[in-house]
């Protein structure tokens, strides 16, 4: 999980590409 | 009742608009936007201040610009119905393995064949502006495939449609419920297959766009030993500066 952190936080997050 | 296995033609359709729209929320640029008329191409002085570059600076810029293109390709596969059903670590293997697939897709929309340029850094810019990189043979690669792709006049639900069949990949190593995935690629071939047909398209054309994909992994792959053999040049300038996104999918 440590290694992917980044991806795992935008897996987990509600954004929208107007947020990116 | 009479042994057909396939999903309903209703499951088929749902999937499609879900993609198309998935595609159309996500897609970074609108294609109104991409109109080369709106945009001018890289004047001299431009390409000689890029062609004047450290290998260096060039390659940050590009990670740069490849992470943001890969953010948007994150966020329509979230949208995907199922994908967030697979399990974390099947999303992450699709996502390591295919995000820039996807973006090298989406280039073909991009892309101007009139004067074989691409759309990056706010501007259309030819092979030549990518010159500092020293990848020149990835770079005419690349460059090839978008025309190629551009070629086939893909309308934005095609693209949409095709680029979740290249993300939804059953053969990816390290997928723990392949089955899954598989049946949400069969589902997805089915959906472009049913558009490829209502949109009168010549037959032929599913096995040409399914060939795309090996020339699409052949880029990545490139990529990655491009990367590999400026790292093994430079191994603390993509530790310092690259953006850590880039270095989670591509680092190893």
């Amino acid at each position: 999980k440590e290694k992917h952190k980044i991806l795992h936080r935008l897996l987990q997050n509600s954004s929208s590409p107007v947020d990116l | 009742s009479n042994g057909d296995t396939s999903p309903p033609d209703s499951d088929i359709e749902h999937l499609s608009e879900n993609i198309c729209k998935s595609h159309l929320e996500t897609c970074q640029y609108l294609r109104e936007e991409l109109q080369p008329s709106n945009w001018q191409t890289v004047l001299q002085t431009d390409l000689d201040t890029y062609q004047k570059k450290s290998q260096e600076d060039m390659w940050q810029l590009c990670a740069i610009k490849v992470t943001e293109a890969v953010q948007y390709v994150v966020e329509f596969a979230k949208r995907i119905d199922g994908f967030m059903e697979l399990c974390q670590n099947d999303q992450i293997v699709l996502l390591k393995a295919g995000s820039l697939e996807v973006v090298f897709v989406r280039m073909c929309r991009a892309y101007n064949s009139q004067n074989n340029t691409v759309y990056f850094d706010s501007k259309f810019a030819g092979p030549e502006v990518f010159k500092a990189l020293g990848c020149d043979d990835l770079i005419s690669s690349v460059f090839e495939f978008a025309k190629s792709l551009n070629s086939l006049q893909l309308t934005e639900d095609e693209i949409g449609l095709f680029s979740a069949y290249v993300l939804m990949s059953a053969d990816r190593c390290w997928l723990q419920e392949k089955t899954r995935v598989e049946k949400l690629q069969q589902k997805i071939k089915l959906a472009l297959q049913h558009l490829l047909q209502k949109d009168q398209r010549d037959e032929g054309i599913l096995t040409k766009l399914v060939c795309k994909v090996s020339t699409v992994r052949m880029l990545c792959r490139r990529h990655m030993e491009k990367l590999s053999a400026f790292r093994a040049l430079y191994p603390e300038m993509v530790h310092t500066r690259f953006p850590p996104l880039y270095k989670e999918l591509f680092g190893s």
